[in-house]
């Protein structure tokens, strides 16, 4: 699965993911 | 907790003795923001139970470009609920700290 990830200035390390299977209200 | 229409999830067992965590954010409800969403993903992060302030981290999200400033607010919450909710787990379990 595709994931990347995002450093801020201030140190913190964010990864995004897929968000995990059937996690989303119907739009 | 409140409905945010951001989920805020454990993203490992928490065996009551770290203070530093991993949590995984991701948009459920993107009515629920006031700015306009991009569908990013889940956002996988730390959080130290004991130094960090869930709005802090809540800034820094929107200062890599994943929320709008209008919406620092509403992932803080969102974060700091859960946190709030590890926390009252730990007591209620009798774990250290």
């Amino acid at each position: 699965s595709a994931t990347s990830q995002v450093v801020h200035s201030a140190g913190r390390r964010f990864i995004v993911s897929p968000v995990p299977e059937g996690r989303l209200k119907d739009q | 907790a409140e409905d945010t229409g951001v989920r805020v999830e454990l993203n490992e067992e928490d065996d009551g003795k770290k203070s530093t965590i991993a949590l995984k954010l991701w948009v459920e409800d993107p009515k629920k923001l006031k700015g306009k969403y991009k569908d990013t993903g889940a956002i996988e992060f730390t959080f130290n139970l004991e130094k960090e302030v869930p709005e802090v981290v809540a800034q820094e999200m929107v200062e890599s470009g994943f929320f709008l400033e209008c919406d620092v607010k509403i992932v803080g919450k969102s974060i700091r609920d859960r946190v709030a909710l590890i926390k009252w787990r730990r007591v209620r379990t009798g774990s250290p700290n």
